[in-house]
């Protein structure tokens, strides 16, 4: 079963 | 004083029709290097990126860093009053409440001039790593655009693979499934072939949500090529470039085993 990722799981605040 | 002079508007136009129904409402930070917008969509699923360069503008001043908090329905709507020939003009004060957009016609025989009213948006930056891709894959954007729209009738996902030579586009659903496989042409020069690029000749497969890439596709008039950029468990990168001195890129996350 496929879930979708969130982009803050790769890319943090500057 | 903030001041920017973009012969050919419609760059503007198309942008923001690449932008507006992913992000509500954006920063626009203006520098002396130029204007830049960051947002994610409501789900944080997916990261536009804009960049305008300051070479993108025959006129370009920006004495102090400035910040444009833009709604972005209004902002379309109101470039949606420019035609796709005419000039436009954007204009702020060094601390500013409001953005002025000037539109003249390519024989300047009509200016129109629209105020919007800005609003302060509380939205945190991303830093976006240095990433080695293990593909990057340049295709026509219309193709891409007809590639998602296509899949998009099987399924609400997208599994995009690369090989070598080769890019596969594959979706299944209730109805059946479909594969749409473009191979590497021989002259790469040119924006109708295609080109795939890999590190270490790895196939790469990756599943993304097919809504999201319909939503990229909405940029498909600011470029003939697109650009899309793999790594395993990584977000996809869809770029599209604005000349040599901009670019619309997309960063969306896959969707994982859970």
């Amino acid at each position: 079963m496929l879930g979708q990722a969130k982009i803050s799981a790769f890319f943090s605040p500057k | 004083m903030f001041e920017a002079r973009l012969l050919q508007g419609s760059i503007l136009k198309k942008a923001l029709e690449g932008i507006r129904e992913l992000i509500t409402s954006g920063n626009w930070e203006c520098s002396s290097a130029g204007i830049s917008m960051q947002g994610m969509d409501p789900s944080h699923v997916a990261l536009t990126v804009l960049m305008l360069q300051n070479d993108l503008f025959d006129q370009f001043r920006c004495d102090r860093n400035v910040t444009l908090g833009l709604n972005h329905a209004t902002f379309s709507k109101i470039l949606k009053c420019a035609a796709n020939d005419d000039i436009i003009t954007l204009k702020a004060e060094d601390q500013p409440d409001e953005c002025n957009l000037l539109f003249q016609s390519a024989n300047d025989d009509k200016t129109s001039d629209f105020i919007i009213k800005l609003t302060d948006i509380d939205q945190e930056t991303l830093g976006i790593p240095d990433t080695e891709y293990a593909a990057t894959v340049k295709v026509p954007s219309v193709e891409f655009q007809r590639i998602c729209r296509d899949l998009s009738q099987f399924g609400d996902t997208i599994i995009i693979s690369v090989k070598k030579g080769c890019v596969e586009f594959s979706g299944t659903g209730e109805i059946g499934s479909a594969k749409i496989a473009l191979k590497e042409s021989g002259n790469v020069d040119d924006d109708e072939k295609v080109s795939v690029e890999m590190d270490k000749d790895t196939p790469c497969s990756l599943s993304f949500a097919s809504r999201y890439l319909n939503y990229f596709t909405k940029a498909t008039s600011l470029s003939d090529t697109v650009t899309l950029q793999l790594c395993p468990e990584h977000p996809l990168v869809v770029s599209y470039d604005i000349g040599d001195n901009g670019s619309l890129k997309y960063y969306l996350a896959p969707k994982i085993e859970e």
